[in-house]
């Protein structure tokens, strides 16, 4: 079963042309193998990327070098994922 | 069996097949469970049609869960079945609809890709079919119907979450579909249900010109928010696809809408802009409860304005 350890959701609220540009040359790029929530198409639109623990500081060190702003919305993934096993678990328990 | 089925939990496909027999033998009258077809590792694709007679009926089709990882959609829609069986014969507005309507519901649209979200990969978005010549596997079926196939804002990579597949309803779940509806010839809504960023969508994706009912449509859309906003206050957007989210090529209001199914939406559900797809499962009920009352509404005025 795939683990989700140390990955981050990032929100960023893209602020011009170029940023708009910078992360839609990321999102063709496989070597991050980043996942796109919201992708990139306007500047009107926040993106949210799903960063892979491995990519998390290239990324984000890519992302102040160019001064894009972006929050970290899901800190650590698998945290998320285990609390909602856990939850699965308890309420196939409750049921029975 | 007796055991009450908790609706604010997720669960795994079986048990949710299982639900649906029960909700059958609970409304043998109203609700038939109808095998559509096989997915792409065999497992059964079922719709609930809730009926009262007649034959042919005009219709409405939603589904819930073409992607498979937007898990709080599957768990929406049986809220919703539950909630459309428990109150025929009380809600006057609803046994008219269904006393002239029948309403078909696909609660698991990819089968295998939630099976995989709860065995190997919570984050799969795809079907699980196999792609000659490629390490990787799936298809995004939403970017998959003949509908400015191929198309800005669809993959031709096959590694790529939207990858659109080698030709259009080259998927077998989309084909089960697209045979249901066009065998039956007489649907006049179509609405799909996705999950993340709250938005209420109408067609086009792969383009981004008014089609011709935009007014209509974005009225109806407009309406249907205001009471789902008056439930918790959730705020959603309205608009065509390609203007409120992105261009994307592929998708199945899009294919439902220019073969003359006036009616096709898209719900994108709530998210929170916190969990994106690991939306906490107490929030499965309010999440169910609000989007009924624009489903509702969409669902009246589709009842209302035959055509």
């Amino acid at each position: 079963e795939r683990l989700f350890n140390g990955d981050q959701v990032i929100r960023v609220n893209v602020q011009s042309e170029e940023q708009l540009q910078l992360l839609q040359a990321l999102e063709t790029q496989q070597e991050w193998e980043l996942d796109f929530w919201l992708r990139p198409v306007s500047t009107d639109l926040p993106v949210d990327i799903r960063l892979p623990r491995s990519a998390v500081s290239s990324v984000t060190e890519l992302l102040a070098a160019h001064g894009v702003p972006f929050s970290v919305i899901v800190d650590d993934l698998q945290e998320l994922l285990d609390q909602e096993k856990a939850e699965m678990l308890k309420n196939q328990m409750k049921e029975r | 069996s007796g055991r009450s089925f908790n609706f604010g939990a997720y669960h795994p496909l079986e048990t949710i097949y299982s639900w649906m027999d029960t909700l059958v033998a609970q409304h043998p009258k109203l609700v038939t469970k109808q095998e559509i077809g096989r997915s792409y590792e065999n497992r059964p694709m079922y719709v609930l049609k809730f009926s009262t007679g007649g034959n042919n009926r005009p219709a409405i089709w939603m589904d819930t869960g073409i992607h498979s990882r937007e898990w709080v959609s599957q768990a929406t829609g049986l809220w919703w079945a539950n909630k459309m069986a428990a109150d025929y014969g009380t809600d006057a507005s609803l046994t008219s609809l269904l006393d002239t309507m029948d309403v078909y519901m696909l609660l698991l649209a990819n089968p295998d890709g939630y099976a995989y979200t709860h065995s190997n990969d919570r984050m799969w978005r795809k079907t699980r079919s196999r792609n000659s010549g490629s390490v990787c596997r799936g298809v995004d079926p939403n970017r998959n119907w003949d509908a400015g196939f191929g198309g800005p804002g669809a993959s031709r990579n096959p590694c790529s979450d939207s990858f659109h597949g080698p030709s259009a309803h080259s998927e077998i779940e989309v084909k089960n579909v697209v045979d249901l509806i066009q065998s039956h010839g007489n649907f006049k809504s179509f609405i799909a249900v996705h999950a993340y960023s709250q938005l209420l969508m109408y067609p086009h994706g792969y383009s981004c010109n008014d089609v011709l009912h935009q007014p209509e449509l974005d009225s109806v859309g407009r309406a249907a928010v205001e009471k789902l906003t008056s439930l918790y206050g959730t705020r959603y957007k309205v608009g065509s696809i390609c203007n409120i989210i992105y261009q994307a090529s592929g998708g199945s209001i899009d294919w439902t809408y220019d073969i003359g199914i006036k009616y096709s939406f898209a719900f994108e559900l709530r998210d929170t802009g916190r969990y994106g797809f690991i939306l906490p499962a107490n929030q499965i009920i309010p999440t169910a409860s609000e989007t009924w009352l624009a489903l509702k509404h969409i669902m009246e005025h589709v009842r209302d304005h035959p055509y």
